[in-house]
């Protein structure tokens, strides 16, 4: 299966 | 006080038949640099940002950095009562809870004005760093929309494979897959074509659902860029002609 990360995961909550 | 005209209306409705399926509440940002929007779908995998710089309106004024929280569907309800050709000018006031926008016919013998709420909305900011990306294809807006929209009749998701010699967008569903390649264009004459910038080759999976809704901007650009690294989220960006973006971020799927 496959998995789908939130974008906060990837950026930085400003 | 915030007022900004745009002598091609149209523009404006476009953009926002671009951002409304994505988002349904939303933050603009008005500030002396122009009218800008950034916000996450529901799920918080895919963001849309927004710039229509202050010079691309014929008339642009911010005297102090502002938030309108708009529904976008009702955003969306007030600019379809404008005509194509319509000028639109929105106004707001510093302290004021409404947002107005104002349609002028192009023989000026028409003048509309309709006022929406503005509301409080929650809404997280993301900082997204510059990067180098592996990869950057850009071709013809029409033709990634039909790649999408054929695509997911057939399979949830897509694999988009980038290497020197084409974007190869793939895709598996019940009834069987499909192969799509784009080849590098070598054609000079060509205004609208593919083109490929390769630092290394990179392979992504997508959920076709979200690219679908990124090409609602398809109307606001001939030509779309995808941006694409190992692992990171990919960038479409829609140029809008002389006034700025949209911008979409999308996380990849990655296996469990």
């Amino acid at each position: 299966g496959s998995a789908q990360k939130s974008l906060t995961s990837f950026f930085f909550t400003k | 006080m915030f007022e900004a005209r745009l002598v091609q209306g149209s523009l404006l409705k476009k953009v926002l038949e671009s951002i409304k399926d994505l988002v349904t509440d939303a933050n603009f940002d008005c500030s002396q640099n122009g009218f800008a929007l950034q916000a996450m779908d529901s799920s918080h995998v895919s963001l849309v940002a927004l710039l229509l710089r202050n010079d691309g309106f014929e008339h642009y004024r911010c005297d102090r950095p502002m938030t309108m929280g708009m529904n976008l569907t009702n955003m969306s309800k007030m600019l379809k009562c404008a005509g194509n050709d319509d000028i639109i000018t929105m106004k707001a006031d510093d302290a004021g809870d409404v947002v107005t926008f104002m349609f002028e016919s192009p023989e000026q013998d028409k003048i509309s004005d309709f006022e929406l709420k503005l509301m409080d909305i929650d809404s997280e900011h993301l900082g997204i760093p510059d990067t180098e990306y592996a990869a950057t294809v850009k071709m013809p807006s029409a033709e990634f929309q039909r790649i999408c929209r054929d695509l997911s009749s057939i399979g949830d998701t897509v694999t988009i494979s980038v290497s020197k010699d084409g974007v190869k967008f793939s895709t598996t569903g019940d009834i069987g897959q499909a192969n799509i390649t784009c080849r590098q264009n070598t054609s000079v004459d060509k205004e609208e074509q593919t083109v490929i910038e390769l630092q290394e080759p990179v392979t992504l999976t997508f959920a076709l659902r979200y690219l679908n809704s990124f090409t609602k901007a398809t109307p606001l650009a001939p030509t779309v860029q995808l941006q694409m690294s190992k692992e990171l989220p990919v960038v479409v960006q829609y140029l809008i002609a002389d006034m700025g973006y949209v911008r979409y971020y999308l996380a990849p799927k990655i296996e469990d």
